[in-house]
């Protein structure tokens, strides 16, 4: 049967912000105007939590991802 | 703090909720408990919010356990990650609290998720509070263990459900006046969760561990409960019995259990006895004692009826009491029979220690 592809710390990340940062995601398209916005929801994100605010995925903010919380939005939907 | 945007909150301060089914981690009656302590944290102390159960049609805050797809557009993500999500003041889903029965709840242990938190967090929600990005505060997105005994509202709670629903309303200035200890016979004393509470008319004054002293009005804390009581106990899972008349009412924290109140044959008393005079419950032996005129009758908890051989004679069991007991209490494996203005004073085996003034836990 077919394989579930292995999730990588990136999907973590873009779902949580998705869910929870309300990121709207498209997958990058190098010909899209439009700049990759999950670096500035992963600030956001960042900021709440009190985190070092880089923008990038680092171990502290991935472990934040993984605690388990409530599943109301972290900001207004 | 932060709350739902466009001022969503109740416009009422008497909010209904509605167990609408179980977790099968654990009893039904460790969730009744672990719920009812998770709407008190908002109310009485903090908030003049105040919660009443129902147990059919549809409540303010609807709470269930599911997995998954659930009939909202919010399916849960099976074990971690997720574990409960709550919708904000509004009709129909609104209030509402969904728990992610993938998860392993628990009364009070480490080994899983303490219903009673995570509850308290979704009610925050319930109310009309969104996260707060204080870490500590009961808001915060994440999970963290705290001892439920030792749990207490972060002060960014406490401004965010005031900024909501205001600060508790102060008793009236009317409120009946406090009469004097000295010379007070009480009508019940009992513990309850940790405290002493002295009942007299319509009045209960709660001793804390520490021991100061508040006066509430018995409505105050138990809606349903009569005033100007005969006799109350503490069960041992936190539920309270009081007596007053033919009749017994049971409370579970401050709701009234189903089916309450009883006549006193539902303890296995004759028809004879036409009010209970005092009550006391001995965690140790798992007996009641109930006391009626000049006699006493031994319940057994667990067994749930009475002990054979009652009942006796006062005079026989605990010598030296001579008139009608009006209230029974144990504290420290000693048990203190209130007689007119006496308190009698006995060890575990029934030996009177002191006979002492009746404002020995109350000072003047």
């Amino acid at each position: 049967g077919p394989i579930a592809q292995p999730v990588t710390d990136y999907d973590i990340a873009k779902n949580y912000l998705i869910r929870f940062y309300n990121l709207e995601y498209n997958p990058p398209n190098p010909s899209a105007l439009k700049l990759d916005p999950l670096p500035e929801k992963l600030k956001e994100m960042q900021k709440f939590f009190g985190l070092k605010v880089t923008g990038t995925l680092d171990k502290k903010t991935l472990d934040v991802m993984k605690k388990p919380r409530c599943g109301v939005p972290d900001v207004a939907a | 703090y932060s709350t739902f945007g466009g001022g969503s909150k109740w416009q009422t301060n008497k909010l209904t909720y509605r167990i609408v089914n179980y977790t099968p981690d654990m009893s039904v009656a460790e969730v009744d408990e672990s719920i009812e302590k998770a709407l008190q944290v908002w109310a009485g102390q903090v908030t003049p919010l105040r919660f009443t159960r129902m147990y059919s049609g549809t409540a303010d805050i609807m709470i269930l356990f599911a997995t998954k797809n659930h009939g909202d557009i919010f399916p849960f993500d099976g074990r971690n990650g997720v574990l409960a999500h709550a919708f904000a003041p509004s009709s129909g889903i609104g209030g509402d609290a969904h728990f992610d029965d993938d998860e392993f709840f628990t009364f009070r242990s480490q080994r899983g998720f303490v219903l009673f938190l995570v509850a308290a967090h979704e009610f925050g929600h319930s109310l009309g509070l969104t996260h707060s990005s204080v870490p500590g505060a009961l808001m915060f997105p994440t999970y963290s263990f705290t001892d439920p005994d030792r749990f207490s509202l972060h002060d960014d709670d406490i401004s965010g459900i005031q900024s909501l629903y205001g600060a508790p309303i102060q008793p009236d200035p009317e409120s009946p006046t406090t009469p004097s200890y000295c010379n007070l016979i009480l009508d019940a004393v009992t513990t309850f969760r940790g405290e002493t509470m002295f009942f007299k008319d319509n009045l209960v004054w709660r001793r804390s561990p520490s021991g100061s002293v508040a006066q509430h009005l018995i409505k105050n804390l138990w809606p349903n409960a009569p005033d100007n009581i005969d006799a109350v106990y503490e069960h041992p899972v936190e539920k309270l019995y009081l007596f007053k008349g033919k009749q017994v009412w049971a409370f579970n924290h401050n709701s009234l259990e189903l089916g309450y109140p009883k006549t006193l044959s539902s303890f296995g008393l004759p028809p004879s006895v036409t009010k209970v005079s005092a009550a006391v419950h001995n965690k140790i032996s798992g007996k009641t004692l109930l006391f009626f005129d000049i006699y006493y009758y031994s319940y057994n908890e667990k067994m749930k009826k009475m002990d054979k051989g009652y009942p006796k004679r006062l005079e026989d069991g605990f010598r030296g009491v001579t008139g009608e007991v009006t209230a029974a209490h144990l504290s420290k494996n000693k048990i203190y029979l209130f007689s007119g203005t006496k308190v009698f004073e006995f060890s575990s085996n029934r030996k009177l220690l002191r006979v002492l003034n009746n404002n020995y836990f109350l000072s003047c």
